[in-house]
């Protein structure tokens, strides 16, 4: 009888490194590991252990998510945002060759004025996705970009707008203002426009996602989240972590560098994929 | 923070005896909380926290630090040692023009970095030549060329059609002709399980005979950070490690686990997005940013 509690112990330690591994945080993992302790008494076997895990995980992130609001009117905003190098500009070109694909007419408001290429790479994507895209050039204020975005978008009757940011680093107060600017002069020109602000995440990133999810969600109000670079090795277990803590629902997922390597965010997939 | 945490854990412990068993198990929980809270890989952590345990057991707890305070000093001692005690130089040995190879996972920094090096290398009086090497980033040529540009340093003219075994090998000759002496190869970001592409980077380093190939890791990757390592490593056995968006408030805890992993040193850290921020490492000042 002991025997057996040892085992246990052993394989709770090996379920807590599978989860802390996942990037799943030390904190959420070990909230995760004492509520099915709580059942194990009735668990019989490491499989019915992970199910229980696999269903506390599931409540977290259902409670999060919500369903995209039709509001109907044109054009229907997406401003785009997050650290540097996660895939927001990759993430614009998938969405927009999904909305194109679906008959929707897609202008991108190329706002990151400055990184280098920036511009340039964001007019193949949009040249592959078959979307209109509205740009002023290196070193002009992204604010006018997304206000011409939209006026444009209005002006040509089109559906679907996504404004592209450059990379910013949360921590950096003038970058954040500056992205506060940016909707300000979207909402200028549409009322309740932005109507979505994605946030990108890494999914190779660890803990300090949370970090960024906070800061973000503070400085401009987040909606929704896309998860990039899941076809990688990383297991994105840090979504879990924020979905805990800020309700903040999880859209997409990026699961490669083609233009299709866009998918709707499953949570049973995901849960499964962590096991 | 954990001094803090450390410091209540022992608040009975002031001054008197040794360290004992049970409270350095208290007193590590702690740290093993801030290392993983830190994105230090889960192994790592465990090897680490078993190896202070057995140097702090028995320690006269010293007059002047409280045994919080003591336990911080040993797990910051044996952090710095373990990341490296000193700064590791880029290798620039070989035929000129010698090559620079920047690899690394999609959207680490590998590009800007190159355009940092580049600089770098001017101000020690080398002639750089930047080598285009992602023929699959839609407009990634253009990005390293307007970088050459600002920088006055001479970019080769890659174009997306060619093979980027056949670039390197071009670009070598083309900055022979100019009188270059350092190419920076800056290659596509690739995953680590991609076969073909880390094929790729072998043909690469065996046609250039790089002087240093750099693993270029961003500062917030989490517990990743060791398959992503180890495989670069093992395919090319790398030189060093650049950790790159050193400016956020990433705690950095992959500079441990690349290190142990792969034991090969991180040689810069990136600390913005201009082209001169790029800082040689420290490892004592990594150290207490990991631990919190
Ligand atoms: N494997 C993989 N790579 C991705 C994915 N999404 C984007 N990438 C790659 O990540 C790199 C960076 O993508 P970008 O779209 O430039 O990222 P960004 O956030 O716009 O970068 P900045 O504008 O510089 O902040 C590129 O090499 C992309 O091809 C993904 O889902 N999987
Ligand atoms: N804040 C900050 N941003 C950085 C740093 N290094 C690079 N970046 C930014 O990170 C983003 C990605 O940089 P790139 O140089 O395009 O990355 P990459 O590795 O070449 O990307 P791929 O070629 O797509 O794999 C850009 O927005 C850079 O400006 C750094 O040290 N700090
Ligand atoms: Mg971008
Ligand atoms: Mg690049």
């Amino acid at each position: 009888f002991t025997g057996k509690r040892e085992i246990n112990n052993d394989l709770l330690e090996e379920l807590e490194e599978h989860l802390i591994t996942s990037d799943i945080g030390v904190q959420t993992s070990m909230e995760l590991m004492r509520r099915i302790s709580k059942k194990a008494s009735k668990i019989s076997g490491i499989e019915q252990l992970k199910e229980a895990l696999k269903e506390e995980i599931l409540s977290i992130l259902d409670a999060s998510s919500s369903p995209v609001e039709e509001h109907g009117t044109k054009p229907h905003v997406i401003m785009v945002l997050g650290v540097n190098g996660v895939g927001k500009t990759t993430t614009i070109g998938k969405l927009a060759a999904r909305s194109v694909l679906e008959g929707k007419k897609v202008l991108i408001a190329a706002a990151d004025t400055f990184r280098a290429a920036a511009i340039d790479q964001l007019r193949i994507w949009a040249d592959r996705a078959g979307a209109e895209i509205v740009t002023h050039g290196e070193r002009t204020d992204p604010a006018a970009v997304a206000y011409d975005g939209i006026e444009a978008a209005i002006a040509r009757g089109t559906d679907i707008v996504l404004v592209d940011t450059a990379g910013r680093l949360h921590t950096k107060v003038n970058l954040m203002e500056e992205l506060k600017k940016i909707k300000r002069a979207i909402s200028k020109k549409l009322p309740d426009a932005p109507h979505e602000i994605l946030l990108v995440l890494d999914a190779t990133t660890g803990q300090n996602a949370l970090s960024q999810a906070k800061l973000f969600h503070e400085a401009i109000g987040v909606t929704g989240i896309a998860l990039t670079k899941l076809d990688g090795t990383a297991k994105g277990g840090i979504v879990i972590s924020i979905c805990s803590h800020m309700k903040i629902p999880l859209r997409y997922i990026g699961i490669g560098e083609k233009i299709e390597d866009l998918q709707d965010f499953d949570p049973t997939q995901f849960v499964n994929a962590l096991f | 923070n954990l001094s803090d945490k450390l410091n209540s854990v022992f608040k009975k412990l002031k001054g008197h005896g040794k360290l004992t068993e049970k409270n350095i198990e208290e007193g590590l929980r702690e740290v093993r909380m801030a290392l993983l809270e830190a994105d230090v890989h889960y192994a790592v952590v465990k090897k680490f926290i078993n190896d202070i345990k057995q140097r702090a057991l028995g320690q006269e707890v010293m007059a002047s630090l409280t045994p919080g305070q003591q336990i911080i000093k040993i797990v910051n001692d044996e952090l710095t040692k373990l990341m490296g005690s000193r700064h590791e130089d880029l290798s620039l040995s070989g035929p000129l023009p010698i090559s620079i190879m920047l690899v690394g996972l999609q959207g680490s920094g590998k590009t800007t970095t190159a355009g940092k090096l580049s600089i770098f290398l001017k101000k020690t009086g080398r002639k750089p030549y930047l080598v285009p090497v992602d023929v699959y980033r839609p407009a990634a040529i253009d990005q390293l060329r307007k970088l050459g540009d600002q920088l006055s340093v001479p970019v080769f003219p890659s174009n997306p059609e060619m093979d980027p075994v056949r670039i390197c090998r071009e670009a070598r000759i083309a900055a022979q002709k100019e009188g270059c002496d350092t190419l920076l190869l800056d290659t596509a970001g690739r995953l680590h399980i991609d076969e073909a592409l880390m094929a790729e980077l072998c043909r690469i380093r065996d046609e250039m005979q790089p002087s240093d190939i750099l693993l270029v890791a961003d500062a917030m990757t989490g517990q990743d950070a060791v398959n992503i390592a180890k495989s670069f490593d093992s395919a090319l056995d790398i030189g060093g490690v650049i950790l790159t968006k050193m400016d956020g408030d990433a705690r950095g805890g992959a500079a441990i686990s690349i290190k142990t992993i792969t034991d090969k040193p991180i040689k810069f850290i990136g600390v913005g997005e201009k082209l001169n921020d790029l800082e040689s490492f420290h490892p004592d000042r990594m150290s207490s940013r990991i631990l919190g």
